[in-house]
């Protein structure tokens, strides 16, 4: 037996009210419309007796639960009531099955059953609890609400709170879960954003007792928990009553995002942190041809620098050499201007003299020493110790007694090439 | 030179070799060169040799010494400081009168001075060619000759070249009417090359012919663009200063 959904029917057993065959087994499907529950009422029951009903029996299955079973004869309890037997289901569904076997022996009628639709409190008839905050039955179904500046989600089940879309952009600042230090709200993710200038890095403070969320469960997993996540790492999970991270989080990066996740149980108290943005330092390189100014043992975002050359060193930009050049720390570290250095002064070439040489130097730069030489024996060096020559700071060969100047070579006199042998007389 | 390649001494006659410090300047005739102020400025009697192709102390043996007589730098040129590297390179022009005449040859030959008709103008996308012993890509210092073919562009090109001195005041850099603008990414001239010349070819004659239209003067950088001296605003005041020399 099946049928359209009804809103009520009658059940009666073969026969009724005649008595029932032998070797009979007949069931039937009730079904109400959806959102409704069954109530199943006996108004008659006359079935051959047995322990625990096992030979003849009407049988009430719900959900392929056996929910009851009838035998005997059953009169009601009521002198104002007709029901013998009533059942109620929350379900909308529902299966009775009539059995009779071969050994009867008397005469019986059978059972007389009605049903109706009923409504079904979907807020309480069942185990689960629909609705996060309150819940609303009406008739075929129910529906749920949520308290004051929560909003219900897209499941139409949970509320939440709207809180997230902060962005803090303050270098100094404090952040807090919802309500703090009252309880946080339940199911809801509260995302912020820490968008700090480029140059600085987020720091994160937590005092332990600033900390109250929910606690991990025996698997270690955080039911409500807050996480930070920088550019390239992330920073928790975090639960439990207290901070379980470093009380001071630094996350190398100018921007933070925090999310705060909770579940529908459970409220804590939730936490509070102070976050500020710490410039970024650029390193202090050596300086071993160079001075810089000022000479600080840490340098930060924006903070700028002379580096000046020692002597005999030169810094080349562009078509301009100079001793001295400008560097600025950068937000991502790096100093600007990096690829200017300090560069040994170069002399260039030397300039060749009449009568005399040079050896060509293998690099014309700051200190290196050349010497000129004049062509012996005919030219000899007009300046004694005039042959040496340095290269100098300001890019010119320099001799100490000449400077610039060159040294000059001057023809040898009164050395004959042979002497002259005079013969004995 | 920049995204240059080797070249001889015959590819640019007129190229003349600075030494102390490295530069260049051009042989406009038999007594004269022309270089860039700041080349001289603080060298009156700068070493000059012509003729040589590869710095190496054999050639300098070999090519022609010129010796200065006097040093005569454009009245324009605004004296610099010791203590701050020079900024300001408007009239960046000098003429380096020559003790002997320059015999000339293969390796020896002068380049033309620009007309003043509107035909020696020049406009964005015009090449020209440069040559030095300046910086280049790789190296601070080269042995052997370089050059390169540039385009010239507007002036606001090189204004808008990027100021990295955090010092650097509104006047620095400043770009004038006396400068061209010349260059493209990877070619120009750098440290070293100053005072050679920007040399095109002289318009509408039958034989190629060069004039020097600029002469290396800076840039804030190396590798892009560079900042040459407008000798066509200078072309009366050459004239004028040889004659009166001479």
């Amino acid at each position: 037996f099946s049928a359209e959904p009804t809103m009520h029917g009658e059940i009666l057993s073969p026969n009724y009210p005649q008595a029932y065959p032998n070797d009979v087994v007949k069931s039937w499907d009730i079904e109400v419309p959806e959102g409704f529950g069954i109530h199943l009422y006996f108004t008659h029951v006359d079935i051959e007796p047995s322990e625990s009903c096992a030979y003849d029996s009407v049988q009430i299955i719900s959900g392929g639960i056996e929910e009851g079973r009838l035998c005997g004869q059953r009169t009601s309890k009521s002198p104002n009531s007709p029901i013998i037997e009533e059942f109620q289901f929350p379900y909308n569904k529902l299966q009775v099955v009539f059995t009779s076997d071969f050994s009867i022996e008397e005469q019986f009628t059978g059972f007389a059953a009605y049903y109706t639709a009923i409504d079904v409190n979907e807020c309480t008839d069942f185990t689960d609890v629909p609705c996060s905050h309150f819940c609303n039955n009406f008739i075929g179904g129910y529906f749920c609400s949520c308290p004051p500046e929560y909003f219900l989600h897209d499941d139409m089940r949970n509320c939440g709170v709207n809180c997230s879309g902060d962005v803090f952009t303050a270098l100094i600042g404090e952040i807090s879960s919802p309500n703090y230090p009252n309880p946080y709200p339940e199911n809801s993710r509260c995302e912020y954003q820490i968008q700090l200038q480029e140059g600085f890095q987020v720091v994160v403070t937590m005092q332990r007792e600033d900390f109250d969320v929910e606690p991990a469960d025996s698997e270690g997993n955080c039911p409500d928990s807050l996480t930070f996540a920088a550019k390239n790492q992330q920073f928790g999970p975090y639960c439990g009553d207290g901070f379980p991270g470093p009380l001071t989080i630094r996350t190398q990066s100018n921007t933070l995002g925090i999310v705060f996740q909770t579940d529908l149980m459970g409220q804590k108290k939730g936490w509070k942190l102070r976050y500020h943005g710490d410039p970024i330092s650029c390193p202090k390189e050596s300086t071993a041809n160079s001075n810089w100014e000022p000479d600080k043992a840490k340098y930060v975002f924006k903070d700028v620098v002379k580096i000046t050359c020692v002597d005999g060193f030169e810094v080349v930009e562009g078509h301009v050499s100079s001793t001295s050049y400008y560097s600025t720390c950068q937000s991502d570290g790096q100093w600007s201007n990096s690829g200017l250095k300090c560069q040994p002064v170069y002399c260039g070439i030397p300039d060749p003299i009449a009568n005399g040489k040079v050896e060509e130097p293998e690099n014309s730069v700051f200190g290196t020493v050349i010497h000129y030489t004049c062509e012996e024996p005919y030219y000899y060096m007009e300046h004694e110790e005039g042959g040496e020559y340095r290269c100098a700071a300001n890019g010119r060969w320099v001799n100490d007694q000449l400077g610039i100047e060159l040294p000059r070579c001057i023809p040898v006199c009164g050395v004959p090439t042979e002497p002259f042998q005079v013969q004995q007389k | 030179i920049f995204g240059g390649q080797p070249a001889k001494i015959e590819n640019f006659p007129w190229q003349v070799f600075f030494n102390h410090p490295t530069a260049g300047g051009a042989l406009i005739n038999e007594y004269w060169v022309l270089t860039a102020a700041h080349v001289v400025e603080k060298n009156s009697d700068p070493s000059m040799y012509a003729g040589i192709t590869a710095l190496r102390l054999a050639d300098l043996e070999n090519a022609q010494r010129l010796y200065t007589k006097r040093v005569i730098i454009h009245p324009g040129w605004k004296e610099d400081d010791d203590l701050n590297p020079r900024t300001n390179f408007d009239n960046d022009i000098a003429l380096v009168q020559l003790k002997d005449p320059v015999k000339m040859g293969p390796k020896f030959s002068p380049i033309c001075l620009p007309g003043t008709s509107s035909e020696y103008n020049l406009s964005p996308g015009d090449m020209g060619l440069i040559s030095g012993w300046g910086r280049t890509e790789k190296r601070l210092h080269v042995i052997n000759l370089r050059g390169a073919k540039v385009p010239v562009t507007s002036l606001e090109t090189c204004k808008q070249v990027k100021e990295e001195n955090p010092t650097a005041r509104p006047e620095d850099y400043v770009i004038t009417d006396n400068m061209i603008c010349a260059g493209e990414k990877g070619v120009d001239s750098c440290k070293g090359d100053s005072g050679g010349a920007f040399a095109f070819q002289v318009p509408n004659v039958k034989a190629p012919k060069f004039y020097v239209a600029g002469l290396v003067s800076w840039g804030k950088k190396c590798g892009a663009y560079g900042v040459y001296t407008k000798v066509k605003n200078y072309v009366d005041w050459i004239l004028k200063t040889m004659q009166e020399n001479s």
